[in-house]
C-alpha cells in the first residue's frame, strides 16, 4: 500500500532533520506511481505533485513520529482541495421547464443516469419529462421510454424524427403545454473529436440553454479524461459532471484530470445499474480511493 | 521527440510520457523504458529517432505472438460468447462481427442473452434486421441461461454456421454476475461439446488501466480465448494491450473504430504500434 511504501522512503530520511528538494524525490516518486496507477493523467499528476512538493517543504514532516502519515495527509488534503470541497447540488432553479442537458462518449451511461436524475427529481416532489434526443443508436428511444415507465416518469419521443433539434422544440413546448417543471434531455453518445456531432449538441445546448449542462463521463476512463473534457468543455461548455460506473473496482483518477483541467464541479456518482443508484460525490471519498 | 538530435534524459522522458498517456500503465513503461536505455548504452540506438523507430519494433514484437484470428472454421455450431463490462460496445460489435461472418458467406444466428437492461432485446433486435438475421430471445427479466440453451440448440438444429451470443454489461466485481456468467457458459458446453469456442471480451480503448483488472477477473473466472477493443476511432491509444501481451498472452481479435456495420478491423501488431506513437 501507499502508506508502508512511503513510511519506508520516509525510514531513509531519519536523522536528516528537515526535507529537502532532493531528499523528497522517492517520496514525490511514489505518490507520482500511485497516482499514474489511478488513471490520474501524466501531465496532471506532474502539476499536482509540484503543488504537494512547495505543501511539504513548507511543513516540518521528518519531526513527526510517523512523517510518511504526516505526508500522505498531505496529499490527502491536496486531493480533496482539488476536488472540490463543497458538494455541489443540481441546479434546478429558473422558470419551468428547467432543461438539464446530458452529453458524453459512447456508452459512458448517459440514458441510464437520465433515468437517476428524473427518480431524483421526482423523489423530490418535482415533475421531470425525459427527453429523448438519440436518434441514432437502436432502440435507444425504446431504452428511454422503458426507464420512464419503470419510474412512472413521462418521456417525450418522436419515433419519426431524426432532428434532435426539433424534438428539443417540441419537447419544450409539450412541456409548458402539460406542466413540466424539469426537462431531462439524453443525447447520443458522440466522439469529442466528431465536429459534426459536436455542433449537433451545441444547437441543442444553444435552444435549450439549459440550467445544467452535464458531462456524464466512465469512472474507468484513462489518461484520454484531459482530451474528453478539454474538448467539451470549451467546445459546448458544461457546468458539472456525473462520474459512472463507480460501484467497480476502478480507482477513478479521471475525476482528478477532469477537475483539474475544466475546474467544473462533480456533481454525482453512478454507482449502479438500477435507477435509484444515484449519490452525492464526496471528496474525501474520491481522494482516498485514489490513493488506493 | 525530436528527430535526429543525440539522446539525452529528456528523449526518454518524452518516450515514457506518450506510453504513460497512450495508457499503457507505469509499470510496462517502465520495462520498455529501461530496455530502451540498455540499448542506448550498448551504443545501438544513437538518435531520438532511432528511439522512436526502436521502440515502434519493440511493441511490433511484444504484440506479434497475440495477433490471431478466430478459428471459425474449426467447429459447426462455432460458438461465441460476448462478455465485458457495462457500455463497452459488445452488442455493436456482434453485429459488426455477424456482418463479417455473414459477407464470408457463413449461416449466422444471434442469442439475445441479455435479458437485464433497458431495450437490450430490441437493440440485438434492430441490428439482426439490418443483418437479415435471426435472433434467439426470451421476455425481459427471463433467465439468460435459459436463452443461451435455446439458442445453442437452435443453432444445431438450423445447421448454423456461426452462433453469437449477446450478454448483460456486468463488472467483474460482481461475483454475482460472474457466477450468472459461469452459469451460461456451462450451459453451452452441456449442450454443444467444447463451447463456447470463442469467449470474446471487449474492452474500450478510453478506459485506462481498469481494462487489466477486467481481462484478469474474466479470465480467471471463464478463460478468454480473445479480444476485441472498441472506441478506436476516438482519441484513446489502448495501450493497455501492452500489459495484456506481456502478462495475459490473450489474442486480440478485431478492433472497433465506429458505430456502424462496417466498423470492425482485424487486429494488426504493425498497425496499432505505428498508431501508438504516431
Ligand atoms: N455498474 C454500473 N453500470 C452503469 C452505471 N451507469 C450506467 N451503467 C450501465 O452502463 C451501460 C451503458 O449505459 P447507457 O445508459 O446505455 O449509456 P449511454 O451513455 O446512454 O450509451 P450511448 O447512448 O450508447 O452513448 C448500461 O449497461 C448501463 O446499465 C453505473 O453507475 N454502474
Ligand atoms: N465510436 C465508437 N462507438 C462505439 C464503438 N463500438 C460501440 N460503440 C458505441 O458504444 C455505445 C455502446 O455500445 P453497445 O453495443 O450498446 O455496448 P454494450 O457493451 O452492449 O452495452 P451494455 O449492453 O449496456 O453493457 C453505442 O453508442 C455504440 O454505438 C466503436 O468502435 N466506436
Ligand atoms: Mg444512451
Ligand atoms: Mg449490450
Amino acid at each position: 500500500k501507499l502508506q508502508e511504501r512511503l513510511e519506508s522512503t520516509f525510514k531513509k530520511l531519519k536523522g536528516y532533520g528537515k526535507l529537502s528538494e532532493t531528499n523528497i524525490k522517492d517520496s514525490l516518486r511514489e505518490v507520482r506511481i500511485a497516482l499514474l496507477e489511478a488513471d490520474v493523467n501524466y501531465k496532471v499528476a506532474k502539476d499536482f505533485l509540484e503543488k504537494v512538493k512547495e505543501k511539504v517543504l513548507g511543513e516540518d514532516v521528518l519531526s513527526s513520529i510517523t512523517p510518511g502519515q504526516q505526508f500522505i495527509k498531505i496529499v490527502y488534503n491536496e486531493l480533496c482541495e482539488l476536488l472540490g470541497k463543497v458538494n455541489k447540488p443540481l441546479d434546478v432553479a429558473g422558470s419551468p421547464p428547467v432543461p438539464v442537458l446530458l452529453l458524453g462518449l459512447q456508452g459512458s451511461g448517459k440514458t441510464t443516469t437520465a433515468g437517476k436524475l428524473a427518480l431524483l427529481l421526482r423523489k423530490k416532489g418535482r415533475k421531470p419529462l425525459l427527453v429523448a434526443t438519440d436518434v441514432y443508436r437502436p432502440a435507444a428511444i425504446d431504452q428511454l421510454i422503458k426507464l420512464g415507465a419503470q419510474l412512472n416518469v413521462a418521456v417525450f419521443s418522436l419515433k419519426d424524427s431524426k432532428d434532435p433539434l426539433a424534438i428539443c422544440r417540441e419537447a419544450k413546448a409539450y412541456a409548458m403545454k402539460n406542466g413540466f417543471d424539469t426537462m431531462i434531455v439524453d443525447t447520443a453518445g458522440r466522439l469529442h473529436i466528431d465536429d459534426g456531432m459536436v455542433e449537433e449538441v451545441a444547437n441543442q445546448k444553444k435552444f435549450l440553454n439549459p440550467r445544467e449542462t452535464l458531462l456524464i463521463i466512465d469512472a474507468m476512463t484513462g489518461q484520454d479524461a484531459v482530451t474528453i473534457a478539454t474538448a467539451f468543455n470549451e467546445k459546448v461548455g458544461i457546468d458539472g459532471i456525473i462520474l459512472t460506473k463507480l460501484d467497480g473496482d476502478t480507482r477513478g483518477g479521471a475525476a482528478i484530470s477532469i477537475r483539474a483541467v475544466t475546474g467544473k464541479p462533480i456533481k454525482f456518482i453512478g454507482v449502479g445499474e438500477k435507477l435509484d443508484a444515484l449519490e452525492p460525490f464526496h471528496p474525501e471519498r474520491m481522494a482516498s480511493r485514489i490513493l488506493g | 521527440v525530436v528527430k535526429g538530435k543525440p539522446i539525452d534524459e529528456d528523449a526518454f522522458e518524452g518516450i515514457e510520457e506518450a506510453l504513460i498517456l497512450a495508457d499503457a500503465g507505469f509499470e510496462t513503461t517502465e520495462i520498455l523504458v529501461a530496455s530502451l536505455k540498455e540499448k542506448w548504452k550498448r551504443g545501438q540506438i544513437k538518435t531520438t529517432e532511432d528511439i522512436q523507430t526502436s521502440m515502434i519494433e519493440e511493441v511490433e514484437k511484444l504484440l506479434l505472438p497475440i495477433e490471431r484470428h478466430i478459428p471459425t472454421d474449426s467447429k459447426k455450431p462455432f460458438v461465441i460468447l460476448t462478455i465485458g463490462v457495462n457500455g463497452v460496445g459488445k452488442t455493436t460489435t456482434i453485429a459488426k462481427l455477424a456482418n463479417i461472418y455473414r459477407t464470408s458467406k457463413k449461416k449466422v444466428l444471434l442469442g439475445a442473452c441479455d435479458t437485464f437492461r433497458a431495450a437490450a432485446v430490441e437493440q440485438l433486435e434492430v441490428w439482426a434486421k439490418r443483418l437479415d438475421m435471426d435472433v434467439i430471445k426470451h421476455t425481459e427479466g427471463s433467465d439468460p441461461a435459459a436463452v443461451a440453451y435455446d439458442a445453442t440448440k437452435a443453432a444445431k438444429a438450423r445447421g448454423i454456421d456461426v452462433l453469437i451470443l449477446d450478454t448483460a454489461g456486468r463488472l467483474h466485481t460482481k461475483v454475482n454476475l460472474m457466477e450468472e456468467m459461469k452459469k451460461i457458459k456451462r450451459v453451452i458446453t452441456k449442450e454443444v461439446e467444447g463451447a463456447p469456442h470463442e469467449i470474446l471480451l471487449i474492452i474500450d480503448a478510453t478506459n485506462g488501466q481498469n481494462t487489466i483488472s477486467q481481462v484478469k477477473t474474466f479470465h480467471e473466472a471463464l478463460n478468454i480465448t480473445g479480444i476485441v477493443v472498441t472506441k478506436l476511432d476516438g482519441t484513446a491509444k489502448g495501450g493497455f494491450i501492452l500489459p495484456i501481451a506481456h502478462l495475459l498472452k490473450i489474442p486480440i481479435r478485431y478492433i472497433g473504430v465506429g458505430e456502424k456495420m462496417d466498423d470492425l478491423i482485424p487486429f494488426s501488431a504493425r498497425d496499432f504500434s505505428r498508431a501508438l506513437f504516431g
